[in-house]
This record gives structure tokens, sequence and C-alpha cells, in this order.
């Protein structure tokens, strides 16, 4: 009976913008941000991605976002670097 | 014996629409689509493409690496054509729209769409440029069209040929609009006059916002608009007054779009095939709007992923039309007051991967199974389950969703 989960995904180059972070290459994919959403939150995790083999590996974590869309629809606030959110990393897992 | 179904794919549009609670938008035709469909209203898409049109196939005999779920629709006995932007060219589409293996003719592509991205811009100057913000005299354009505007007229053609042929059909049509460019009839700006217009609720880069989530949009930077504006990168921010101007020509590009869906929807009654068709209206994509001082939909960001998602099924989500009546009258939005609330709506949270499974499942047809851990090597199966359970049905009428059905007799 748990709440469905909704789950996407998004490429990086790089961790900081540059000129191909919107639409990277394959070849040139280094992270990789795997959301899962409910209608209670956004979980996000960008980890170190592998374009030879397309793994990723979550035990090298780049950054994170987490926002409670009850107080934070918009998103505007992460507070991924503010709570624990080892139950969510299991989950999304 | 399996209902037609009428499938709409836009792209690149978020739910700016009435019947998803915006109060600025006027979509009047969509929301009367709405007004007797199941909405979902927390349906997300899941990455660049087009997820919900293809999953993973690997036919060993013919090697091929994509399956759409047209060709399931083909192989059990439908008529399956495509009109319009469907499929993603290139090789997520076999370089070949995937005819003949999903449509049963050649897929149809508007002959305006090579000139979607050339200088058909008037600008102060009255040069023509090739503008992200792209108002137009239809008359001026090549061949005096649109790419949208074509599809519509095909899609119909083809609806009338169905109509006598009596076979039952798949149509999938996809349309451009409100992708960039911003290209579109001038006559919508009348709808949102500059003054009407806001910027987005938060239109600054996010402070604990991690470097690597922040996307550049690189897309629009490309635009002679845009690029005559020297913004800095990767940051911008874009000034003010062109925010507001992009989000003016988006809603804009969403009333001409909701038009053409009208003229579609009020077609299918016109040929008296509203009472056996499943209509799916649906989006690859959102955009943000200047959300996060962000533009495009190259980002996790609910603006970006976030789809309008319903479906109409007559019998079920609305009662079926007699012999003669209509279900969808054109509503014209210069002129269309008052707005109606979706027939039923669902909260739950839904991924466009399971659109395949709910519509194989609407239709009568066997449910694909669910993907194993490792596929490539499966023949057939998807990624997504059916939310067919979602839709609730009591007294003939689809209310909020509720899991599973408490009268299993009246259960789809």
């Amino acid at each position: 009976n748990e709440e469905p989960v909704a789950f996407s995904q998004y490429p990086r180059p790089a961790d900081t913008p540059q000129w191909n972070s919107d639409k990277p290459k394959l070849k040139d994919i280094r992270i990789m941000g795997y959301s899962m959403r409910t209608i209670d939150y956004r979980y996000t995790l960008w980890v170190q991605f592998d374009p030879s083999n397309f793994s990723a590996n979550f035990e090298h974590v780049h950054a994170g976002e987490l926002y409670v869309m009850d107080n934070d629809p918009n998103q505007d606030y992460n507070i991924y670097n503010s709570t624990s959110h080892g139950w969510l990393f299991k989950k999304l897992l | 014996d399996g209902m037609n179904v009428l499938f709409i794919i836009v792209d690149d549009l978020r739910p700016v629409l009435g019947c998803y609670g915006d109060k600025l938008v006027k979509s009047p035709n969509i929301d009367q689509l709405a007004s007797q469909s199941m909405v979902f209203s927390n349906a997300y898409a899941q990455a660049r493409h087009h997820p919900a049109l293809r999953f993973l196939l690997l036919l060993e005999s013919s090697c091929r690496k994509l399956f759409h779920h047209a060709q399931y629709f083909k192989e059990n006995g439908y008529v399956t054509l495509s009109v319009g932007k469907v499929f993603h060219p290139g090789v997520s589409s076999n370089y070949s729209d995937d005819y003949p293996y999903s449509w049963s003719i050649p897929p149809f592509h508007p002959s305006a769409e090579k000139h979607e991205n050339d200088k058909t811009c008037r600008g102060k100057d009255g040069k023509l440029y090739a503008n992200l913000v792209c108002p137009v005299n239809v008359t001026e354009m090549p061949g005096g069209t649109l790419p949208d505007i074509q599809s519509t007229e095909e899609a119909i053609r083809l609806l009338n040929i169905m109509k006598t042929n009596r076979q039952k059909f798949f149509l999938a049509v996809g349309y451009h609009k409100p992708h960039i460019p911003l290209r579109y009839p001038q006559e919508f700006l009348k709808l949102y006059p500059l003054e009407n217009i806001t910027l987005a609720p938060d239109p600054w880069v996010p402070k604990r916002l991690p470097s690597v989530a922040y996307n550049p949009w690189m897309d629009i930077r490309q635009r002679d608009d845009v690029e005559a504006l020297n913004v800095s990168f990767p940051y911008g921010p874009l000034p003010d007054d062109f925010q507001r101007q992009i989000r003016q020509s988006y809603y804009a590009a969403v009333s001409y779009l909701d038009v053409q869906i009208g003229l579609l929807l009020n077609a299918l009654d016109n040929v008296g095939l509203s009472n056996n068709t499943i209509v799916v209206f649906t989006a690859d994509h959102g955009w943000s709007l200047g959300e996060h001082g962000e533009w495009a939909k190259y980002s996790n960001f609910d603006v970006a992923t976030r789809v309008p998602l319903m479906f109409y099924v007559p019998g079920m989500t609305a009662p079926s039309v007699s012999q003669g009546a209509g279900a969808f009258p054109y509503l014209d939005p210069f002129s269309h007051t008052g707005g109606s609330a979706p027939q039923g709506q669902s909260k739950k949270v839904v991924e466009l991967v399971s659109l395949f499974p709910t519509l194989a499942e609407l239709a009568g047809l066997q449910v694909p199974p669910a993907c194993p851990e490792t596929s490539f090597g499966v023949v057939l199966c998807t990624e997504g389950t059916s939310i067919v359970r979602y839709f609730s049905i009591s007294e003939g009428k689809v209310q909020e969703g509720r899991e599973g059905c408490d009268d299993t007799d009246r259960c789809s």
C-alpha cells in the first residue's frame, strides 16, 4: 500500500554548468541525477556515472536535493544537507 | 471488440491548462476533454526523450532495439497511423519512424516542419530572425501555414477515411508547440496582454541548489533575440521584461495548440467516432518558465518533468455519446468563457511508462508483462504498470481515483 513513486533521471558532464550541461553526449556523461518523487517529497542524488557500461556509483555522491512539497511546493529550499535521509537513500537504491 | 485509440502527444507542454488549475491560460477545448476524462494531476516523464512511446525490445530476428507500442496495437489488428511529431527522428525510431513495424502507412510529417528554425520572425526593424519569441502572420510563412495546422488537417483527413473503412485504428498525433521556437499565429497574443503576465513565482537560482543540478538553458541562448541580450553564462538572468515575453508567448502557443485540439476532437464527433474512441492526451516533458532562474527542460525539477495526462474512455469516464450527438463541440478560446472541471481526478503519482500498459488494458489487449531486472534479451515487456486501477467508477461517473474498486461487478 505504499504511496506510488515516480522516478526520473538527468545526466550531467560536470559538477558545474558548462556549454554541454543541458544535453551531454553519452560519452561525456560523468554524473547522473536520479530522482524519486512522491506526493510528499522529491529526493535527488547526483552520483558518479560510467557511460561505458551505464553504471552508477552510489558510493560516490556528488550532491543531493531534498524538497518537502508541503511547505516548499516550488522546490526552492533544498534541505538535503540539513536533514538525515538514510532511509530515502535505501528506498532509492 | 476493442475501441479505437486517438493518442495526442504534445511537445514540452507543462500542465499550464485550465483543468490543471491555471487561472491565466485559455484552453477551453482541452478543458472540455478533461471534463469527460480521468485526469492525473501528478504524472511525470522519466528522461530526455519520449519514454512513454517506447520500450526496449530486442527482436533477435530483426535486431531492432526499439519497439514502439504502436506496433503492439498493429499486431493486434489495429490500423496504426502517425501524424506530426510522434517519434523522435533518428536512431530511437530506426531512422524510419519505425515504419513499417509500427505504422500501417508511412508516417505523415508536415512540410512546414523544415522551416521551424528558419529566419521567419519579423523583428522591430522589419528584418527576419530566428527568434525564441516568434508570433507570426501565418500568411507570410513558407507555404502560408505552420506544422501543427498541417498535422491537424492530415489527422482529420485520416479520421474521415477511417470512418468509411470501419477498421479499428490507433491514430497518434504529435504537436510541435509549445516546444521552442515559440512560433505561433500572432493573433493569440491578444489573449495575453503583457501587463497581465508576471514573472515566475521564484525567478531566482535557489541558494542551496547544487551547481550540478542547474541547467544553463543553452538551447534558448542560441536564438537570435536571446543572443542579442548578451546574457552572462551560466546564471544570466534574462531581463525581467523579456522573461515576461517568453511566458506570454508560451501561453499564446498553448492556446494555439488548444484550437488545434478542438478542431481535431470536433472532427472525431463529426465522423461519429466519439463514442468508440479512447482519447489519450499527454506530453513528453514539462518546461521551466523561469522558475529557479531556469528555462527549458534539462533538469529534474517538477516543472520540467510533470506533464498533463488524461484518458477519455466513452462509457467509462463519460456516458456513451448517443448517435448524432457530439462530445466535443469546438470552443473558441477568443470567445469562450467559463471553465470545466475534470470528470475524474487522481492525485496518485504516476509515470509515463505506465501509459502503454494502461492503454493496452483499456483497449482490451493483453497487458505486456513487467520487464525483469535485465531485459535486453526479453522480446516484449514494459517498465510501467497499468493505472486503470486508479480509475474508479460509481454511478457511471469517474471520481477521485481510489485504489481498486468497491463494486467488483462494475469494475472495468
